[in-house]
């Protein structure tokens, strides 16, 4: 059922993604504030299926040239393609930052035992401006196999563009900002270079007292 | 930078697309 109603191809589903930081409150404990948050969902079949979006709409939000987001869509297949518009959660207090950690924890899932290779693209104005590869075996769980990236330490960029993106007084300019930012997630087989699930992420930050709230769409060409 | 980027707003995306989800 998850397929068409979550990030879901025939191979691979996603089952949570987050970013977030921990900040020290005494030695035991710590506040968690999450940034972005796609939680744990179990859609059934009376659920209705994902919006979609026409790709070439956000085309050049991605790197287009050579192994850019077109030729990866003409590649296939075209059921691991999937757009997040993500209202990112900004309200944390990020002062005296010395001791706090940013990090990115994901997980997934299959029915097949294989190694998984996650590139993922930060890009402005469509431009990659640094990429994180990561690699991760299966476990065998609960009949099927899970593959989890867990706390992903937040790469300087990242870090410095929230920082920036925080300083900014309105909503509007960070938002303004945030058009044109866009991250690139691909997650291949690494053997086999197979597409498992590409995830285009784009954002604007959130005006909700709930926090980070996420749509997802699946991405076709008609 | 690119000069000519046509805004999202003007993007055939959902309506969705810039409905803020209010779930707690």
């Amino acid at each position: 059922p998850w397929q068409g109603r979550s990030i879901a191809s025939s191979k691979l589903r996603m089952l949570e993604f987050s970013a977030f930081l921990e900040q020290p409150q005494d030695p035991e404990t710590f506040n968690k504030h999450l940034f972005v948050h796609i939680a744990q969902s179990n859609p059934t079949f009376s659920d209705p299926y994902l919006e979609a979006v026409d790709i070439r709409q956000i085309y050049d939000k991605f790197p287009e040239k050579k192994g850019g987001m077109k030729e990866l869509f003409e590649k296939g297949p075209p059921n691991a393609f999937f757009l997040v518009k993500f209202w990112a959660d900004l309200s944390a207090n990020l002062q005296d930052d010395s001791s706090f950690f940013y990090g990115v924890s994901s997980q997934y899932e299959s029915s097949e035992n294989m190694i998984i290779t996650s590139s993922t693209k930060v890009c402005s104005f469509g431009k990659q401006v640094v990429e994180k590869v990561e690699t991760e075996y299966a476990r065998f769980e609960n009949g099927r196999y899970v593959f989890r990236i867990h706390r992903s330490p937040l790469c300087e960029y990242m870090i410095n563009f929230i920082h920036k993106l925080k300083h900014l007084p309105e909503k509007y300019m960070m938002n303004s900002v945030l058009e044109n930012f866009t991250i690139l997630q691909v997650v291949t087989n690494r053997d086999t270079l197979e597409t498992l699930l590409c995830i285009a992420y784009v954002f604007e930050v959130s005006t909700s007292e709930h926090g980070a709230q996420h749509h997802i769409y699946r991405l076709v060409k008609d | 930078s690119k000069q000519e980027q046509v805004p999202m707003r003007k993007r055939q995306l959902p309506a969705s697309f810039w409905e803020e989800p209010r779930l707690a």
